[in-house]
């Protein structure tokens, strides 16, 4: 089934 | 100050319902665009971003921006106490300990006032990259909550293939598996019912079901959804409102 990625990963703070 | 008159008291009600189970302490960002939130989740695995834009509300007036930091469940029994057609105004003075919110009814003859305290919310913004996604699928939200309330009870996780045949969700779980897939149509007569792919390349992407069943309880804001996908970025499910829009963010599934 994959392993759960996170938003954090993809998109940063600002 | 702010003041922000809308219509109906239903709109942030439905925006509050879709949203109050995926995260509890927000801060409504109001600014001249409008009122504006974005948050993940605890697991950082879904954020949501939405916008009720200036235009939709008449007055909007703000003489400087500010946030209200809101808890949802403290919220949504206050908007409890206004009807679905009533009147709504919100109003919060400049740096403020509370936000007001006036419930009248379109006769005109009942005024309600209630008082929300609100929270010093740290929230953490997110900066989400303008994307082009591979593929856009327009479908009636109804459709794409019962595939998903379907599927769930299978599996966990749906993996969703866009294709110029179509858009497939399959699943597969200790019991078995099973999969719903939906070909492009045009529906003249109630543009709503249609399903539309716009596809730039395949995609073929896995997410928690558990998620986008959530999601689903924006179907009361819009008949149409949107779902965008790029190969190893988030999904974004989008609901369309009259004047702005509820967007959820979910990550994929990963490798093997």
């Amino acid at each position: 089934e994959g392993t759960q990625s996170t938003i954090t990963q993809f998109f940063e703070g600002r | 100050m702010l003041e922000a008159r809308l219509e109906q008291a239903g709109v942030l009600k439905k925006v509050v319902d879709a949203i109050r189970d995926l995260v509890q302490d927000i801060n409504f960002d109001c600014n001249d665009s409008g009122i504006a939130l974005q948050a993940m989740d605890n697991s950082h695995v879904a954020l949501v971003s939405m916008l009720l834009k200036s235009e939709g509300f008449s007055p909007y007036r703000l003489d400087r921006n500010i946030a209200l930091g809101i808890n949802l469940t403290s919220l949504t029994k206050v908007l409890r106490c206004a009807q679905n057609e009533d009147i709504l105004t919100l109003k919060a003075e400049d740096t403020p300990d509370t936000l007001s919110l006036i419930f009248e009814n379109a006769e005109n003859d009942r005024i309600s006032e209630y008082e929300l305290k609100l929270m010093d919310i740290d929230q953490e913004h997110l900066g989400i990259p303008e994307t082009e996604y591979a593929a856009a699928i327009s479908m009636p939200s109804a459709e794409f909550q019962r595939i998903c309330r379907d599927l769930i009870q299978l599996s966990d996780s749906v993996t969703i293939e866009a294709s110029k045949e179509g858009v497939k969700f399959s699943c597969s779980g200790d019991i078995g598996s099973g999969s719903v897939t939906l070909r492009q149509q045009n529906n003249v007569d109630k543009p709503d019912l249609s399903t539309k792919i716009e596809l730039t390349e395949p995609v073929t992407l896995t997410f928690s079901l558990k998620y986008l069943v959530n999601f689903c309880k924006a179907s009361a804001l819009s008949s149409v959804v949107t779902l965008s996908l790029s190969n190893e970025v988030p999904l974004l499910v989008e609901y369309a409102m009259g004047s702005g829009f509820v967007r959820f963010y979910l990550a994929p599934k990963i490798g093997e």
